[in-house]
């Protein structure tokens, strides 16, 4: 099953 | 004081059309460089960037960088006011908690201003950083429009597979599957009408359709549109807006776990 993945993992607070 | 002006109004308005569907609130940032913004969906699956260069103003005044939060759907209402050939001018003095956008009739026969309450919001700025791109294709914005709209008949999600063959938008769903492959094409009259595929590696990612179809509201911003791939990267949807900037959408794609 594709699991929809956060913006959040991938890019993080500046 | 923050001030601009904006001949073509109705870019402003393609923009808020684009994106209020996606995000409800956002800080709009005003500094020397630009009008900017940055937001999330309130999911945090999609980000759409904005940038519109201080550059591309008839005028533009910034005194201190200032951060406008604004809710979305109240501002379109707002720029709904405004005719398609109005010059529009957003205006906010310092310290205080509205915004007040102008517009201009062409002919100056008729002159609307309208006032804005600004919100605190409470955002997170996320840093995106510099990636190199196994594949970038570049296609007329209405042809990805199309694509994205007949694929969600079918499915609700879509595979982009970029490879020498060209670039490939996969679905399936209850009544069956669809693939639809466009090829590289520069052979064409108009610079806008062609297909470019850049591929340094084959990629093949998986994405919400519902989302793609969300950014599509964007193609009346313009002809072309740019999309970026890296496996295990969210992808990067980037219309230009005429000489100023772009806004660009990334959205995380869904991966097998």
């Amino acid at each position: 099953v594709n699991q929809q993945k956060q913006i959040t993992s991938f890019f993080t607070k500046s | 004081m923050f001030e601009l002006r904006l001949e073509q109004g109705s870019l402003l308005k393609k923009v808020m059309e684009a994106i209020k569907d996606l995000v409800n609130d956002a800080n709009f940032d005003c500094s020397a460089t630009g009008f900017s913004m940055q937001a999330m969906d309130s999911s945090h699956v999609a980000l759409v960037a904005l940038l519109l260069r201080s550059e591309g103003f008839e005028h533009y005044r910034c005194d201190r960088n200032i951060s406008m939060g604004i809710n979305l759907a109240n501002m379109a209402k707002i720029l709904k006011c405004a005719g398609n050939d109005d010059i529009v001018t957003v205006k906010a003095d310092d310290g205080t908690d509205s915004v007040t956008f102008m517009f201009e009739s062409p002919t100056q026969d008729k002159i609307s201003d309208f006032e804005l309450k600004l919100m605190d919001i409470d955002s997170e700025h996320l840093g995106i950083p510099e990636a190199e791109y196994d594949a970038i294709v570049r296609m007329p914005s209405a042809e990805f429009a199309r694509i994205c709209k007949d694929l969600s008949s079918i499915g609700d999600t879509v595979v982009i597979s970029v490879t020498k063959e060209g670039v490939k938008f996969s679905t399936r769903g209850d009544i069956g599957t669809a693939n639809i492959v466009c090829r590289q094409n520069t052979s064409v009259d108009k610079p806008e009408e062609a297909t470019i595929i850049e591929m340094k590696e084959m990629v093949s990612l998986t994405f919400a359709l519902r989302y793609m179809n969300s950014f599509a509201k964007a193609t009346p911003l313009a002809s072309q549109v740019t999309i970026s791939l890296s496996s295990d990267l969210p992808v990067v949807v980037e219309y230009k807006i005429a000489e100023m900037g772009y806004i660009r959408f990334y959205l995380a794609p869904k991966i097998e776990e």
